[in-house]
């Protein structure tokens, strides 16, 4: 494998335009896989740095790009509808191959709710079960039927649209659950709604992050799984670590075989 | 190295602690690494103070994140480090109010370790825990077990959660790494996070250091 980032010596640089378009270019490609050609967004502003380390350059990217204008109903109330997006790519270039590490795009004009993420921002929203509304009452603990920490049973079901309607009572007994084990007290209706979406989404990306751990690891629900990824990043996380070099130490002699 | 070894048996390691909603990891990893380095030079085990790396260490940002070679330095610099119940956790930054003569602990420098796992695996099982970095992908939803995410999904260009190994093994031929987390216990097993051992795995042989005390 090509050489490890030494993120203490590396440097982040900021870069004229051309050397981004490349990068640039590649994310953009990303972005529009599987769009047929007059429905792909286009780049208009790019600008972003690089940290170089050893034989790879990572390239953290701010792009604007534009929706083109959406003509087919069935499409447009599904995806993002909102001509202008703000995207944050992290690219990759090991050894000219170039990989998107990271993507995340919300509409510029996005209406701000809550705990400061955007209403529209791609969260499933879980339709509640008819006459349940999630006051107080919702949440006297009654333990859901099934206690599989990574609620794989009840996923095969999200594929359907509208949600059926096991799915939503299943959410909220295992919403009810989470609210109780952590002792969570939410200000408003609206706020425990919009939690309880984010807890459903979260299930589903720590099921996605099951599927793809090759280790005996277990992902489920964790004290951490009414907050957005970002409030976890920016809350829980130190990205200072990847970002500056910090003070240089001298190596440490290795071992001498025992 | 040794097939294993675990430094929470041998009472190098003081009990898992929470951060809290503050991005201070990096203060949390280097303590427990001056805690592990202490023990084995003075054979005594104290609970040292982020706090005090909070609100004293200029260089780093507090909540907002720092560096563990810029905290060692600081350390030096200060002339020490209290104990926590000297200088508590709260969490957010408050003034400075380090007194040296209350410092129970000092270092006399630090050091970058290798990025070779076998290697690392052999500096932890002669001289104490290892303060390491890793790209914390997964970890908000992790429950137990070895985790070990695909490289692009855990890339090492992506660094963003400072952390403590205490010791290493296998658990069903899984090579595996046991790191000590700032969540708190009511988080991973008890507080601890398994990463499999071998692969750089999240970026966890990249930032490798350590205090020393002579």
């Amino acid at each position: 494998a090509p050489n490890e980032p030494r993120a203490a010596g590396a440097q982040a640089w900021e870069l004229e335009s051309p050397e981004l378009l490349e990068p640039a270019r590649f994310a953009l490609e990303m972005y529009n896989r599987g769009r047929a050609a007059r429905t792909r967004a286009a780049l208009r502003v790019v600008r972003g740095r690089v940290r170089r380390a050893g034989r790879g350059s990572l390239y953290s990217l701010k792009a604007t790009l534009v929706e083109p204008p959406c003509n087919d109903p069935t499409v447009c109330q599904l995806r993002v509808s909102k001509k202008t997006l703000l995207c944050s790519f992290e690219v990759l270039d090991e050894l000219g191959k170039h990989m998107l590490l990271r993507q995340d795009c919300g509409p510029v004009d996005s209406k701000i709710t809550g705990a400061g993420i955007p209403r529209d921002a791609g969260i499933a929203q879980v339709r509640l079960p008819s006459g349940v509304s999630p006051d107080s009452s919702l949440f006297q603990l009654s333990p859901p039927d099934d206690k599989n920490e990574t609620f794989s049973s009840f996923l095969p079901l999200l594929n359907k649209d509208p949600l059926p309607q096991d799915f939503s009572v299943k959410m909220v007994s295992i919403f009810k659950d989470f609210v109780t084990t952590y002792n969570r007290t939410y200000e408003t209706t609206e706020e425990a709604r919009w939690r309880m979406s984010v807890f459903a989404n979260n299930m589903v990306r720590a099921q996605k992050i099951q599927a793809l751990d090759r280790g005996t690891a277990r992902y489920g629900v964790t004290k951490f799984s009414d907050l957005t990824e970002e409030e976890f990043r920016t809350i829980y996380l130190n990205p200072l670590l990847k970002e500056e070099p910090g003070k240089r130490m001298r190596l440490a002699q290795s071992i001498p075989d025992l | 190295p040794p097939p294993e070894w675990d430094w929470r048996s041998k009472g190098a390691v003081t009990k898992v602690k929470d951060q809290g909603m503050c991005g201070s990891c990096w203060a949390f990893s280097v303590t427990g690494n001056v805690e592990g380095q202490w023990f084995l030079k003075r054979g005594s085990l104290l609970s040292l103070s982020e706090q005090e790396l909070l609100d004293c260490d200029k260089v780093d940002k507090a909540c907002l994140g720092g560096l563990p070679s810029n905290a060692y330095s600081a350390i030096r610099t200060l002339g020490g480090l209290e104990t926590e119940d000297d200088y508590s956790y709260h969490g957010h930054l408050q003034a400075c109010s380090f007194s040296a003569d209350k410092a129970k602990v000092y270092i006399n420098d630090s050091v970058e370790l290798s990025q070779n796992e076998l290697k690392l695996a052999a500096w932890l099982a002669k001289k104490g825990p290892i303060s390491v970095a890793i790209n914390a992908f997964g970890m908000q939803f992790y429950r137990h077990g070895i985790s070990h995410p695909l490289r692009p999904l855990c890339s090492p260009w992506l660094i963003d959660h400072a952390v403590l190994l205490v010791g290493y093994g296998n658990r069903s031929a899984t090579p595996f790494w046991a790191i000590k987390n700032s969540w708190g216990t009511d988080w991973g097993e008890e507080g601890y996070y398994y990463l499999h051992r071998g692969s750089g795995a999240c970026g966890v042989n990249i930032m490798a250091s350590s205090a020393v005390v002579d």
